[in-house]
């Protein structure tokens, strides 16, 4: 048949490129143009704002990688740079991205480094990056150019989108990627975050995240915990979307706590807090869990197909408070609530009887906050901002508990700020989880 | 009798049309020129894709579209150009 717009409708006409069998893509920016208006962070920004476009369309995440090798590679190059499709200096080819089917090139973006790459400026001057990287990516997932005169993936350039933060794809893109990946099910629905990533127009330069301002940090002195996790022998305190960590020598490694979502990478970024993390013994794995779903790490990048529901281990919809794997009996425990469940990792599939009334149940107030396993097989529980230590045979509570967290792990000396009181209308403390993860509740077919 | 394409006044029309898919590249060994029928029905395709009116000739709405920035990859995908008919 000929193209044309009797074609349009056909059913998988701009899949030309086959797809990632992956949906964890990882992206990098490996080279940069050499005279350019933008700064890289912008550069970076806008790419990682126009990979975003279609992660809110299809069950796509994508990371940035530091490393030479990365799914999406993007690279600002000039005339003939070997690829068969040479670029001409301004004007004319702007940029060109390979299908994920090309065999040897899946993946690569190029721009054309002689344009004039811009950002929020007028219409009629320069090239709008982040316009063309939106059409470019559309491209690296398998799409190929639309006759539609509203379809990014139309070949000409036409000028800016509009705000990076607040483009959504017209419903024929939506509905082309989703042919390819499928719709949202079962993933966060990441609303535009709340500090954006990009910086403002030239004149009024703003820092990248790593360099927010103290202030927007939670205290590790005075608040309480989401989360604790031994991993690898080094300890993570998790609060909202930050952590801390600690080395095997138990020291902090700063002071100032790190986004989660920048180092998890294929955590969401809406993410407000993680409730329990822990490292599976069968096979190192890092489990994280936060309401109803859970997502498993290989080192620090999320493995393929998550998040997955948590009643995949048989536990209620609503998740867990805390959870650890305990090397006495290499079991996993899951805590809920009054009520406990234990779980067989080898077996993959929770033991007989789960749940039960929980075994901490009158020594220590419930729900805890979380529990750690340490390197001795030793317990911890955490509930505020406090700690208790258990036999590690027995779960029995040490004697001289509870103790400061924050002077003990924290690193945290002198006198220390009470524990907020009650709310009495005012806000006494941030609220450090952020938006709250949306989920749209489904049935997961397999 | 296809009548071959008259190369001075469509050069950069059949360069265009050939780079982004809407007519297979010359025949290198025999070195034959496209048809200007051939040229012809591309230049409707490629006026049908970008929703302009098909003339079926490089008129000046067809040269600004074939002069404007772009994305360097085919429009017709090699493996989707017509059939040609012996």
């Amino acid at each position: 048949g000929r193209p044309g717009p009797k074609r349009r409708k056909s059913r998988g006409r701009r899949s030309a490129g086959l797809a990632w069998t992956k949906r964890n893509i990882s992206w990098k920016v490996k080279t940069y143009p050499r005279e350019a208006r933008l700064s890289r962070e912008t550069i970076r920004a806008l790419t990682h704002y126009a990979l975003k476009v279609w992660s809110e369309a299809a069950p796509l995440t994508f990371h940035e990688v530091g490393g030479p090798s990365a799914d999406v590679s993007v690279e600002f190059l000039r005339l003939d740079h070997q690829d068969g499709y040479p670029f001409d200096g301004p004007g004319g080819m702007v940029a060109h991205a390979f299908f994920p089917g090309d065999p040897q090139r899946a993946g690569h973006v190029h721009f054309d480094s002689d344009e004039d790459w811009t950002f929020r400026s007028p219409g009629d001057y320069g090239t709008d990056l982040f316009a063309v990287a939106v059409h470019e990516f559309g491209h690296s997932l398998g799409l190929a150019h639309s006759p539609s005169k509203r379809s990014i993936m139309r070949p000409y350039y036409q000028g800016p989108v509009g705000d990076p933060l607040q483009y959504q794809l017209q419903a024929d893109d939506r509905v082309d990627i989703q042919r390819l990946y499928g719709s949202r099910v079962l993933h966060s629905t990441e609303k535009p975050e709340a500090s954006s990533l990009l910086p403002d127009p030239p004149s009024l330069p703003r820092d990248f995240p790593a360099l927010r301002s103290e202030k927007e940090f939670p205290d590790r002195c005075s608040s309480s915990l989401d989360a604790v996790a031994q991993i690898r022998g080094e300890t993570f305190f998790f609060k909202g979307q930050y952590f801390w960590r600690l080395t095997h020598g138990r020291h902090l490694t700063s002071l100032r706590p790190a986004l989660s979502a920048a180092f998890w990478r294929g955590l969401p970024r809406s993410l407000g807090k993680v409730d329990a993390v822990y490292e599976r013994h069968t096979d190192h794995r890092i489990l994280f869990f936060s309401g109803p779903l859970y997502w498993v790490f290989k080192d620090n990048g999320v493995e393929e197909g998550y998040p997955r529901p948590v009643t995949d281990f048989g536990l209620p919809q609503g998740g867990v408070d805390a959870a650890f794997s305990w090397p006495h009996d290499r079991k996993t425990y899951f805590f809920k609530g009054g009520l406990q469940w234990s779980y067989d990792e080898a077996a993959g599939r929770m033991d007989e009887g789960s749940p039960t009334p929980t075994a901490l149940g009158g020594q220590l107030p419930t729900p805890v906050d979380d529990m750690l396993s340490g390197s001795d097989g030793e317990v911890y529980a955490f509930k505020g901002r406090q700690y208790w230590k258990l036999e590690w045979h027995s779960l029995k509570l040490e004697p001289g508990y509870p103790r400061s967290i924050a002077r003990d792990w924290l690193d945290c000396t002198g006198e220390l700020s009470p524990p907020p009181s009650a709310p009495t209308g005012a806000k006494l403390q941030p609220d450090w989880r952020g938006p709250p993860l949306e989920v749209e509740r489904c049935v997961c077919p397999s | 009798r296809p009548v071959p394409t008259p190369a001075d006044e469509s050069g950069e029309v059949v360069a265009w049309l050939t780079q982004y898919g809407y007519l297979p590249l010359a025949d290198p060994v025999t070195g034959q020129l496209q048809t200007w029928e051939a040229v012809t029905s591309a230049i409707r395709v490629m006026q049908r894709f970008a929703g302009i009116p098909e003339t079926g000739i490089p008129d000046d709405a067809t040269l600004a579209l074939i002069r404007m920035p772009r994305c360097s990859l085919p429009d017709v995908l090699p493996e989707k150009l017509p059939e040609r008919k012996n």
